[in-house]
């Protein structure tokens, strides 16, 4: 038991800063000291599985790393790096994530759009609700729900994005 | 692996039966406006893969049945005594609701899913009806739960976990959660 | 005490259909048909404070009244108009809102705005806070926040609305 | 009566002074980016009135007094034990920091209010130090938090309902709190 916990606690650990780093840099921004930083931290040293851990992240160019001292928007950046990490332990299939941006102001939204872009693959699906533009104009379809109001029902509709040009 | 498609009948707000590919598309936005059924779309994801009931906002799993006419009569529960009449026509909930002869009686929700090493795609179902009984169908064969579970985990879809799932409003708890609940969720991951 | 409790319970509970419907109607819509319906039921008949209160709301078109049936935007639009019910019993002289427009769609940023913009006046202040154009276009004043990076400070700048044409 | 102005000092991002100013508009809206402070001004407000702390999202009223200068040094709390260096500039909170020389010892929140029945604006004043402690002054003279709050409950600004306040990702729960909770709001503003 300790070793299944430590192996899937190694692996995010190891991961955690670099994936967070990747979603709070500037999309386009391939430094290395761009984005902010994140870590994790045992209670437990000998047992870890015991005690909690502690999640801690550090917005580009701020100072405290207490999820306390961050706004709305910075822990749903932290929360969606420390999800995605843990997910790529054991990556599923597929995400379905519902209106994940409610606190993101547009370039966040960005940063995350792009980043599902960059990572979204045949083995790696992502389904993502959201009512912003700037998440799902990146998408390549798009699913329509509407009420049918005299069917007292909900309908859906397909779009295939990429059969549309870029422009 | 990757999900090909969903098939609905009678969940939530669907009436009768409706479908929705996702065809080679990796990257799928829902949209639509308020109320109008996105976050039911994903109860029927997380319904059809054997979520416990809890995490569905229905109390009560019959509460996933569709149900469109309105009935007359007051329906309210228990002892709340109403001071207004100009909501007669709305109702509370399905816990004094009897199920009229026009209501269903069942729903489904059925996924397509490719397995990487197979040809044919696998289907998943799982059904609910009046009683609030689950019914589990892998190719349209029932199966244990424990089973269908099993054979989802087998491709890395953790529903205890639920690592691959964020409901609405939930995605800030991911970060502030307290130390212990954070270790639970790496110990169903592993 | 029943007698200040039920002085305020019988306000909240006059308006509350009233607001509701005002909320969740379109703006320019002027029938009497329009919008939502929404209403309180008391546990406790004899003695209302030692009991609950339930809130019960059905969006316009819609069948279902209890909170459990709502999506999240149309549970912040009950949640509005409960607040400003209540609040108008003993009006506070301003309010503080903040991004209780996160959940809602376009439509419904709009019928909010609108509503502040009918509602608001020398008696009656509200501070908005918002990451959505639709809200704070209609704003009389903006005040605009950002980070001082090198002082490693926020700081704050106003904008007066009204000296613009509207086009 | 109307909000004139508010003046922080030294409180939570906010350096040094900084004033802001609502003029004759009774619609404002804050706009800005992530973390830029729009919800440390809201907190500001909800200080200046006398909130109690635990809605202010700080654990310890200390925690609202602006921290620039990065301190050297591993300033972790408890028995927490870091797997990186990677973050060792910056700080998991106060708890255990030294307040250096340059760092404030106090900041304050003032608001200006117009009384609709006085010429005169009115100013209300919060101060905290790093002991913790809360000074209330009106007009610039010291008083009771009593005296405090009952000057802004004749102005109709019950700090205790705080029915004209909702703080980030609160608004949902106004609708679905319980009956209980409910009943307590309309009694507290009763
Ligand atoms: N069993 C049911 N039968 C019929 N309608 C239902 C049933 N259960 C829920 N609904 C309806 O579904 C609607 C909610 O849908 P949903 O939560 O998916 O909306 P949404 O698109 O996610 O909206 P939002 O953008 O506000 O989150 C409600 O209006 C409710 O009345
Ligand atoms: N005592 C303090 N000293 C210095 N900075 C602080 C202090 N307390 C909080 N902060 C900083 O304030 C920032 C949070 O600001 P705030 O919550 O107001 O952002 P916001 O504009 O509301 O963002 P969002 O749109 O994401 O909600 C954090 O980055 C945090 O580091
Ligand atoms: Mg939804
Ligand atoms: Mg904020």
């Amino acid at each position: 038991r300790k070793e299944l916990f430590e192996a899937c606690f190694k692996h995010v650990d190891k991961h955690i800063d670099q994936i967070y780093r990747a979603l709070t840099k500037n999309p386009h921004d391939k430094s290395e000291l761009a984005g902010g930083n994140a870590s994790l931290t045992v209670e437990n040293e000998d047992e870890p599985y015991l005690g909690g851990i502690k999640y801690f992240a550090t917005p580009p160019l701020k100072r405290f790393k207490d999820m306390e001292y961050l706004s709305g928007g910075e822990k749903t950046m932290a929360a969606l790096a420390l999800l995605f990490t843990i997910n790529s332990y054991q990556p599923s299939p597929f995400f379905v994530l519902d209106e994940v941006d409610a606190a993101l102001d547009i370039t966040n939204v960005e940063r995350i759009a792009h980043y599902i872009k960059r990572n979204a693959n045949p083995n790696a699906q992502f389904i993502v609700i959201s009512l912003k533009n700037a998440m799902f104009e990146k998408s390549q379809s798009l699913v329509g729900i509407f009420r049918e109001q005299e069917d007292n029902s909900s309908r859906m509709v397909s779009l295939n994005l990429e059969n549309y040009d870029e422009d | 692996g990757r999900l090909i498609g969903l098939e609905l009948h009678n969940f939530k707000s669907y009436k009768d039966t409706v479908q929705v590919g996702f065809g080679e598309s990796y990257f799928t936005s829902i949209i639509g406006p308020n109320g109008s059924g996105k976050s039911n779309l994903m109860d029927a994801i997380s319904f059809v893969l054997g979520v416990r009931s809890n995490q569905l906002r229905s109390s009560a799993l019959v509460d996933l049945i569709y149900r469109g006419r309105i009935e007359n009569g007051d329906p309210d529960n228990g002892n709340a005594k109403r001071m207004h009449r100009s909501d007669a026509d709305s109702e509370a909930g399905p816990e004094n609701a009897t199920y009229s002869e026009e209501e269903p009686r069942s729903a489904y929700v059925s996924c397509v899913y490719q397995k990487d090493d197979l040809d044919e795609p696998t289907k998943f179902t799982r059904t609910i009806n009046t009683s609030g009984d689950s019914v589990y169908k892998i190719n349209d064969r029932a199966v244990s739960y424990k089973k269908y579970n099993e054979e989802l985990e087998s491709e890395n879809i953790l529903v205890k976990a639920k690592n691959f799932l964020v409901f609405q409003g939930d995605v800030e708890r991911i970060a502030s959660q307290g130390p212990e609940s954070l270790t639970l969720l790496l110990e169903q991951v592993s």
